[in-house]
């Protein structure tokens, strides 16, 4: 496993940040980045797809009032793909009933989609080597978090209680000695590096790090290893054509 | 009327007007007084929680002021997430457990 990677320094493959407003979609919006991204990196044609086509033809039929992952993947597998963002834009609402998925030409299509192991070091393993995977996440400490890697406890971030699905695009490691008071009052010790996850969300450019947060890798902060799924995009192959800038 | 000291007495003020750089920074509007009052009350209470987890956190984060500091949890947790518990994930079968060993 490479020591860092962070796919938006790959050209044309991590898409610019969603803004889901008073939709809740993540679960869509999760799905649509993960298979822009491994189409980009197996066809090296960049896609803009539809999230909107999910909300109307999703399989539960909940659209903006919230859905997962999973239902998302199984739509375009029962729609053979998915249209465009352009000729299928997106609203911020949702209707049901008014699928349009017939009407419009697909542009991208999956194969399959899996759920990964909930071992960190595996999770980042297949990141590097596959491309950006969606998790879903308790987002508790998000709605106040600016910048920074958060740590958690179960306690503070109940790994138990997901409720929200964001894209993995990377990871590193922090140089910076960690900012605790503890960690700040025994000056002998060496200064530890803090690993980290690279997340990007879909509240907008505002909030957090430009639209993207950090979560701290190895203790299961808010319950990043429950559900690690991806789509699989393209033939099995052993190593896709791009691999992940560090 | 108060007892406060004097040098305590600023502080709504100064609370307000940080709410209101927060209306021009993200464009919020509130119908009526009543509302403008609670969601006042709702961003001090959101201030006070992110000064917390500040204390909190054990990595290297930073919390403060977000275009959420003036939701509750509840209103945050239904328009954010994705609202449902999940169930169970599709396609994976229960297990079925024989009460003799050795029987799949």
């Amino acid at each position: 496993v490479p020591p860092t990677c962070d796919w938006r320094k790959a050209t044309n493959i991590i898409s610019s940040i969603r803004n889901q407003g008073n939709c809740a979609c993540c679960w869509a919006m999760a799905a649509v980045d993960n298979i822009q991204a491994l189409w980009s990196i197996n066809h090296h044609q960049r896609v803009d797809l539809s999230v909107q086509e999910l909300l109307d033809c999703n399989r539960c039929g909940n659209g903006c009032n919230g859905g997962f992952v999973w239902d998302a993947y199984i739509t375009v597998l029962n729609n053979s793909g998915l249209a465009s963002e352009k000729d299928y834009p997106f609203q911020g609402h949702w209707k049901p009933h008014r699928c349009l998925a017939k009407k419009y030409k697909k542009v991208a299509w999956i194969q399959d989609f899996t759920m990964l192991s909930s071992n960190e070091q595996a999770i980042a393993g297949y990141l590097a080597a596959h491309g950006p995977i969606t998790v879903t996440i308790n987002k508790k400490l998000l709605q106040n978090y600016q910048k920074g890697v958060i740590k958690a406890t179960p306690g503070s971030c109940d790994p138990h209680h997901v409720d929200h699905s964001v894209l993995l695009v990377g990871y590193g490691r922090e140089k910076r000695g960690m900012q605790t008071g503890m960690a700040l009052s025994h000056s002998r010790k060496p200064r530890r590096s803090t690993p980290y996850w690279i997340l990007k969300n879909s509240w907008g450019a505002q909030w957090g790090e430009k639209g993207y947060f950090r979560l701290y890798r190895g203790n299961n902060t808010c319950g990043i290893t429950k559900y690690p799924l991806t789509a699989r995009v393209g033939p099995l192959v052993k190593k896709p054509p791009i691999s992940c800038p560090p | 009327d108060s007892l406060l000291p004097k040098d305590a007495v600023p502080q709504p003020l100064e609370l307000k007007e940080v709410f209101k750089l927060f209306q021009i920074q993200f464009n919020r509007s509130y119908s009526n007084p009543a509302e403008y009052t609670r969601r006042l009350s709702i961003f001090a209470h959101n201030l006070a929680q992110a000064q917390w987890l500040q204390q909190e956190d054990l990595g290297t984060a930073e919390f403060g002021e977000t275009p959420f500091s003036d939701l509750t949890e509840e209103e945050f947790g239904q328009l954010y997430g994705h609202q449902r518990a999940p169930e169970r994930i599709p396609n994976m079968a229960k297990k079925i457990e024989s009460e003799k060993w050795g029987q799949s």
